[in-house]
């Protein structure tokens, strides 16, 4: 019988589990929506920006490379590899198939 | 997009999610592929 | 007893699935309200010096951010049409969405890390859909690591 209970009440919680899960899947959906109607939104766009000291005030005293890319632009990191002088080499490559890429270079000074 | 034979990570300007950022960042301070 | 075994690693992958779907719900929420608090910041400033700034100052978004140490020496390879760069940096870099930055400048009001004045609390909420205020509520308080229902 304690079996057959928790059986039940497996089956009554992985229930409740599947109508959480839809309720999740309609929300992120319309989250999505909703953030895309937003960043579309011809007088919000014109506002969506950020200024060099505001980048610049988040990573302090670092060099700084702003990468402006159309969508779908690829970027690619390899696995850092050791240099012919021992030392690591770190790359970044950067693909557009559909426009130029914008990179500003920015620092504090 | 993902792990190559060559290991290496692909994010895709407006399309991946921000985890793959993070992905990237943690293999170039371990040196380790996720 | 041998479909409760079933049954209970069933009700665990589903845990697992909704917690997954509830932090990239927590995700979304963040990025609506950094970006609605970014959009609102600029046009009140804008009104108040009565003109945009200058086009060289600001970045439009969506942009990522490439960051390294001010020592790092970079090479850069740039194709002719600008369709394809090549960058070998000589140390460490990290890589963030603009997300992140708005996140980092404080537009997500303290909420991606459970830090959120009650003031702050009333912006956020004015800014997402009535539907997810109780996740909002939660959020301000710390991230959500159980499943969570409203």
């Amino acid at each position: 019988k304690e079996v057959l209970d928790q059986l039940q009440h497996l089956k009554a919680q992985i229930e409740e589990l599947e109508m959480k899960e839809k309720d999740l899947d309609q929300q992120k959906i319309w989250l999505q929506q909703s953030i895309k109607n937003v960043s579309d939104d011809p007088t919000n766009s014109r506002f969506a920006y950020v200024t060099h000291d505001d980048i610049c005030n988040c990573f302090s005293g670092d060099t700084l490379l702003a990468i402006l890319a159309p969508s779908g632009t690829q970027l690619e990191v390899p696995v850092p590899e050791l240099g012919q002088n021992g030392q690591k080499k770190y790359q970044v490559n950067l693909r557009s198939h559909s426009g130029p890429i914008q990179v500003l270079l920015m620092n504090r000074e | 997009g993902g792990l190559s034979p060559r290991d290496k990570i692909f994010y895709y300007f407006s399309s991946s999610p921000s985890k793959r950022l993070r992905e990237i960042n943690s293999m170039i301070k371990t040196g380790e592929t996720p | 007893a041998q479909e409760c075994q079933n049954l209970e690693v069933e009700r665990q992958r589903k845990l697992e699935r909704i917690k997954q779907k509830q932090s990239q719900l927590q995700e979304l929420i963040l990025q609506q309200i950094a970006f609605k608090n970014l959009v609102q910041r600029n046009r009140q400033q804008e009104q108040q010096t009565s003109r945009p700034p200058p086009s060289n100052s600001v970045i439009h978004l969506p942009f990522i951010i490439v960051n390294t140490s001010k020592k790092t020496v970079i090479d850069c390879s740039i194709s002719n049409d600008k369709f394809e760069y090549l960058f070998n940096f000589d140390n460490t870099f990290e890589i963030h969405d603009d997300i992140e930055v708005l996140k980092r400048m404080g537009m997500a009001c303290g909420l991606e890390s459970g830090k959120c004045s009650p003031e702050d609390l009333k912006i956020a909420r004015s800014l997402i859909p009535k539907a997810l205020e109780p996740y909002l509520t939660e959020m301000a308080h710390g991230s959500i690591n159980n499943v969570y229902v409203p």
